[in-house]
């Protein structure tokens, strides 16, 4: 879930 | 990284810078929509917002900053400082009915009920439907100037190439993020016309 979380995308 | 992410943020980068020198080397924002680039500097403002809490890379950061940069430049340029070539009669879409059922939906459907991720939500809906008054405003006109077409080209192809990056991101990586999926699938639908 926490991946989701990480915005690497702009 | 991958190769169709990186091919449509420069895409997308593109699109932005296109249309900022169009308004500054013709000194007039004649044919473009300002509620339309409101919606996109509110886009990157409520997503963006993780810049100041977390540090991806000096790639990620930098891109964010010039994409608001740009996008605040532009709106200045359109309601300020060539305020007078602002279209405004043709420019007559009801932005309300964007932000409004977007701001519902984004409470409703997201991730994870936090403000960081509510906003990024609705950032993500807003985008799909934030070219909307300026197609609508060119039907209205019923012509676009050749930068314009150009800017609309690279807009729509940024996304579409995310939509391939989310398919390699699936394949190499099991990573998928189903709300960005539909929002883009929406928003490149939106520019095929």
């Amino acid at each position: 879930e926490d991946d989701a979380n990480l915005k690497d995308e702009l | 990284m991958n190769v169709f992410r990186l091919t449509g943020d420069l895409s997308h980068l593109a699109a932005i810078i296109i249309l900022l020198l169009k308004i500054w080397k013709t000194r007039s924002c004649a044919g473009i929509s300002g509620k339309s680039q409101i919606l996109f500097a509110l886009v990157f403002t409520t997503r963006y917002l993780d810049l100041l809490t977390s540090f991806i890379s000096l790639y990620n950061t930098s891109m964010k900053v010039i994409y608001i940069g740009c996008s605040y430049a532009t709106v200045y340029l359109i309601y300020m400082k060539f305020r007078a070539t602002y279209d405004g009669n043709h420019d007559s879409f009801r932005v309300e009915f964007l932000v409004v059922p977007v701001g519902g939906l984004a409470v409703l459907i997201n991730h994870d009920f936090s403000p960081l991720e509510i906003l990024w939500t609705f950032s993500i809906y807003l985008e799909s439907v934030a070219i909307l008054p300026q197609l609508f405003m060119i039907s209205k006109t019923g012509e676009a100037e050749t930068i314009t077409t150009h800017y609309l080209f690279c807009l729509g192809l940024y996304r579409a190439l995310y939509l391939f990056n989310w398919i390699w991101r699936y394949y190499f990586e099991g990573f998928f993020d189903m709300i960005a999926i539909v929002a883009g699938v929406v928003q490149t639908v939106l520019y095929c016309d």
